[in-house]
């Protein structure tokens, strides 16, 4: 895997959080205490050499909570996180490949996503019901696994806490976007106690969310 | 598709998160379109950390709760923002608000109507001030609403009100359109369907040549 730079190279998205009651911080996924991440070059991709394989960890087991497509012809990512929250309230982890949907991909598809989510559990130290998937890219073509499971051991040595890993992560996580979404903000509590929200996403085209 | 990590360091309980993150994810992701193609791999998934050290909130009625609850909203909308903004070939963000609806979901529902009309938002790519083509994704959203009673603003330009076409000054609105489309900016379109409480937002872009050529020449 890579983290060279020229992998993660793109322009960053406007800032349209609107204005409230919050400070908008730098930091993105990494804003928030608790969070490390990461985005590398895993040769996932088609073609080029953007990153595509990002990795978000807590430090200790966090609260989990999704909302995932209604379409039926739901990814197989998707369906294992549905899996993974009916048992669990808490994950460690969440791992993004860009390249291949591991959509329409069938029995095989889902056995992809367990094998992938085995391999970074057994990456962190972790239970394989402590991570959770998301893939974006090509439908009805299979992962590349020969590329991906070699990749998944060298992940949490490239993990950190800055604003550039934060950003590796969201780049990696591109398909056709020409820009790369992060944003975070800092709202003080009633009680006093200082709280931190932060987030990347992706998406350019197919895009109507309709998730439950 | 769309894709979305989000990260908090609150103490927050299960249930109070799983709130938070649904309502959160209604108001943003959801009430976002460019091509009115639902992927096969949205997803969102939201983690809470509790290392804040705050008092956990497990009161969803709880001040703490709605102040959480406003500050996850206002981050997803802005990340869901992002992506209407980077829509494949889009020179502008659309950003429609609608008010008057019998209920915020109704609102949501003809906001993103409108978002979603490829005639309107080919118009906007035009920097055409068609407030018909406004009025006709309005009304085909499957919320009732009364004619007589639907308004179109476009920037400060009132286009229409009380169901009737103005005498709007269209080379104003033309250099709004093309204004803003030369900055990549916002085009705010206002929309009144009556006089209920209702009121809701959703974000587009316009459709140009570029979308066409982007998705025939890159497989999904």
């Amino acid at each position: 895997v890579s983290t060279d730079a020229e992998s993660f190279v793109i322009p960053a998205a406007p800032d349209l959080i609107p204005d409230g009651a919050w400070t908008k911080v730098e930091g993105g996924v990494c804003a928030a205490k608790g969070f490390k991440a990461t985005g590398v070059y895993a040769g996932l991709r088609a073609s080029g050499k953007k990153g595509d394989l990002a990795l978000v960890v807590a430090d200790a087991p966090a609260v989990v909570a999704g909302t995932f497509t209604q379409n039926v012809m739901c990814a197989a990512p998707v369906l294992y996180c549905k899996d993974v929250l009916k048992r669990r309230k808490t994950v460690r982890a969440v791992m993004t490949n860009a390249g291949q949907a591991n959509a329409a991909t069938g029995t095989q598809g889902y056995e992809d996503s367990v094998a992938c989510a085995a391999a970074l559990a057994a990456a962190l130290g972790v239970e394989a019901d402590d991570v959770l998937l998301q893939s974006t890219g090509v439908i009805g073509r299979r992962m590349k696994m020969e590329a991906f499971l070699p990749a998944i051991p060298q992940l949490p040595a490239s993990l950190g806490a800055t604003t550039a890993d934060a950003h590796r992560a969201a780049v990696a996580i591109t398909t056709t976007d020409l820009v790369s979404k992060e944003a975070a903000l800092r709202v003080q509590l009633s009680s006093g106690a200082t709280v931190t929200v932060g987030g990347m996403c992706k998406g350019s085209g197919m895009i109507h969310p309709n998730m439950a | 598709t769309m894709l979305g990590v989000v990260t908090c360091d609150a103490a927050v309980s299960p249930e109070v998160w799983t709130g938070i993150v649904k309502r959160a994810s209604v108001a943003s992701f959801n009430s976002i379109t460019v091509d009115g193609d639902t992927s096969t791999n949205d997803c969102v998934i939201g983690l809470a950390s509790g290392a804040a050290g705050n008092a956990p909130i497990t009161d969803p009625a709880s001040k703490d709760a709605q102040l959480l609850d406003a500050a996850v909203t206002a981050l997803m909308q802005g990340l869901a923002k992002s992506i209407a903004w980077d829509g494949e070939g889009a020179t502008c963000l659309l950003e429609i608000e609608v008010t008057g609806a019998a209920s915020d979901a109704d609102a949501r529902v003809i906001a993103r109507s409108v978002a979603g009309s490829s005639l309107a938002k080919s118009a906007f790519f035009g920097h055409d001030p068609n407030w018909g083509r406004i009025a006709a994704a309005a009304g085909y959203s499957g919320i009732i609403f009364d004619q007589a009673e639907l308004g179109v603003r476009l920037g400060s330009m009132t286009l229409m009100k009380d169901g009737q076409p103005l005498a709007f000054d269209k080379a104003a609105a033309n250099k709004y359109l093309k204004d803003t489309c030369a900055v990549h900016g916002t085009v705010q379109v206002f929309v009144t369907v009556g006089k209920g409480p209702g009121k809701g937002m959703a974000w587009g872009c316009d459709l140009s040549y570029d979308y066409v050529k982007i998705n025939a020449e890159y497989t999904t």
